[in-house]
């Protein structure tokens, strides 16, 4: 699965999710990529969200959702959120993560598996390529 | 102040140095600095964070280190199954596709059906269809496949059963 998530100088967020998904899916099994508020979501006045994991889980979840939710209803901050919300997929037994990007600009990882494939910049001068946790 | 931002992805799982070779490590990196910088080129030069999602993912899927567009997993029948998904935080428009077979860059299927669609969400033969009559671009023949994959699939296929995601366990 890849994804991507932005905001634009105006103070617009987008979000876009792709994949393959699994090795031998059959019976058109559909993850949560395509699914919004699973596994994709983008809402200016909170986050836009890119999932990748074990879709069952985020679905199950509402993953990307719930970051947005619990920014807007609880007022935690966007890595947090995130955090959050990729706990609450482990809950269900679930593993992945997700990239984020907040409407004031700030980006977050979270994941609980032992590596994401991510990047991100900003104007600022942020500017990261990681692969294997804790880098 | 932050102008703009943009982050990336292109899976996560079972990931570490036991598992990934020296090469195909600077190949992803290489991959991921080209994605985002697709996606910066844009935002940079005051473009919208929806043309510069589309730019990134449209990158990582046409990178066969990734399992999106080209480098897919294969599904159980030895085909191609693809989903994508966009969504535009101005408006909370959406627009996905699942399950299309023959679309190069499924993320670009997916701002069509958001932008010029009269639904969210379309799969299998109506998606690929919406996608003929808009102009998407159609994958050339094997556009799809790598030998990584096949090999994935041939290992499946020897257990007779279930389902997995081999190297990169999950995305």
């Amino acid at each position: 699965t890849v994804g991507a998530v932005a905001r634009d100088r105006h103070g617009h967020l987008a979000a876009a999710t792709s994949t393959g998904g699994l090795t031998g899916k059959r019976w058109g099994r559909i993850g949560d990529s395509p699914v919004i508020g699973a596994g994709t979501w983008a809402d200016d006045r909170s986050c836009a969200v890119s999932a990748t994991g074990s879709g069952e889980f985020f679905l199950r979840a509402a993953a990307a959702h719930v970051v947005d939710q619990r920014m807007r209803l609880l007022g935690e901050d966007l890595q947090t959120a995130a955090e959050a919300a990729v706990a609450e997929v482990a809950d269900l037994g679930g593993d992945g993560g997700l990239i984020a990007v907040s409407a004031d600009g700030a980006s977050a990882f979270a994941f609980n598996t032992r590596g994401m494939y991510r990047a991100r910049c900003d104007s600022t001068g942020l500017d990261e390529i990681a692969i294997f946790a804790g880098e | 102040q932050i102008d703009w931002s943009l982050a990336i992805h292109g899976g996560a799982g079972t990931l570490s140095r036991k598992t990934i070779t020296p090469d195909d490590e600077t190949a992803v990196r290489a991959a991921l600095a080209e994605a985002r910088g697709a996606g910066v080129s844009i935002l940079a030069d005051g473009g919208s964070a929806l043309d510069a999602v589309e730019a990134a993912v449209r990158a990582l899927e046409d990178d066969p280190a990734f399992n999106a567009g080209r480098g897919s997993t294969v599904a159980y029948e030895g085909h191609f199954e693809l989903d994508a998904a966009v969504m535009d935080g101005r408006t909370c428009a959406a627009g996905a596709v699942a399950g299309v077979r023959t679309i190069r860059n499924p993320v670009s299927l997916a701002r069509k059906v958001m932008q010029e669609g009269p639904h969210v969400f379309l799969a299998g033969a109506g998606a690929e269809e919406f996608a003929s009559l808009h102009g998407i671009e159609p994958a050339p023949d094997g556009w799809f496949e790598v030998e990584r994959r096949r090999r994935q699939w041939d290992k499946f296929r020897k257990r007779k059963s279930g389902w997995f995601d081999a190297d990169v366990k999950y995305g």
